[in-house]
């Protein structure tokens, strides 16, 4: 099973 | 005042088309280097990046910084009233609450504006670092949204697979399951047609085989697409605007529970 990242766990805010 | 004109304005109407599916509202920003976009879709899995340097355009005038809230989907409407060989003109004032989209036909007999109202929009702005991805892989355009195409119908998800033997597609689904693998090859003939791939290390990473269809609209753009990838990061997905710019999706991949 897996699930979906999210680009919040890869890039932070500007 | 913001004054942008462009020769090609189709460019732009093929830019929105492949946006639009993805992200509802969007601001773009107009300063001296450009016209550019940062959007993510509403789930927060992909993220779009367009820029259109201001070098690009036949005539471009940016007073100052001006961030314009549109709704992609009513802009790409207008652009779809603009003629395959019209030249676009895109105006904005400083303080004003819409653009206009002027049309000239290639002839200037017919000549027709269109104004969009401006959106307030609150945006979420990421920042992504300079990375040296583990692979890179370039191919044509049309192979990619075909194997994307093609695989979507066995299943959900891919699986690519980058080794120095060439970048393999596989996916699984109820009634079955499909790989297609692509080599490198050169053709000094038809560069559009090579698959470069530039390997430091093999990788393997799941997507959504969804949001590579959704960015693969981006194919009338550019004959070829870059793909890069590192281990544990989102692949990059991006096609190259002749002399102007390039139009850059990013997606988070499957995590292994």
């Amino acid at each position: 099973k897996s699930t979906q990242g999210r680009l919040e766990s890869f890039f932070g805010p500007v | 005042m913001f004054e942008a004109r462009l020769t090609q304005g189709v460019l732009l109407r093929k830019l929105l088309d492949s946006m639009k599916d993805l992200v509802q509202d969007a601001n773009f920003d107009c300063s001296s280097t450009g016209f550019a976009l940062q959007a993510m879709d509403s789930s927060h899995v992909s993220l779009i990046h367009m820029q259109l340097r201001s070098d690009g355009f036949d005539h471009f005038r940016c007073d100052r910084n001006l961030s314009m809230g549109v709704s992609l989907n009513n802009m790409a409407k207008i652009l779809k009233c603009m003629g395959n060989d019209d030249v676009l003109t895109m105006k904005a004032e400083d303080q004003g609450d819409s653009v206009t989209f002027m049309f000239e036909s290639a002839n200037q007999e017919r000549i027709s504006d269109f104004e969009l109202k401006l959106m307030d929009i609150d945006s979420e702005q990421l920042g992504i670092p300079d990375t040296d991805y583990s692979a890179t892989v370039k191919m044509p355009s049309a192979e990619f949204a075909r194997i994307c195409k093609d695989l979507s119908t066995i299943g959900d998800t891919v699986l690519i697979a980058v080794t120095k033997d060439g970048v393999r597609f596989s996916t699984t689904g109820d009634i079955g399951s499909a790989n297609v693998t692509v080599r490198s090859h050169s053709n000094v003939d038809k560069p559009e047609e090579q698959v470069v791939i530039d390997m430091q290390e093999p990788v393997a990473l799941t997507f959504a085989l969804r949001y590579l269809n959704s960015f693969a609209k981006a194919t009338p753009l550019s004959n070829q697409v870059m793909i890069s990838m590192s281990k544990e990061l989102p692949v990059v997905v991006q096609y190259r605007i002749e002399d102007m710019g390039h139009i850059s999706y990013y997606l988070a991949p499957k995590i292994e529970d």
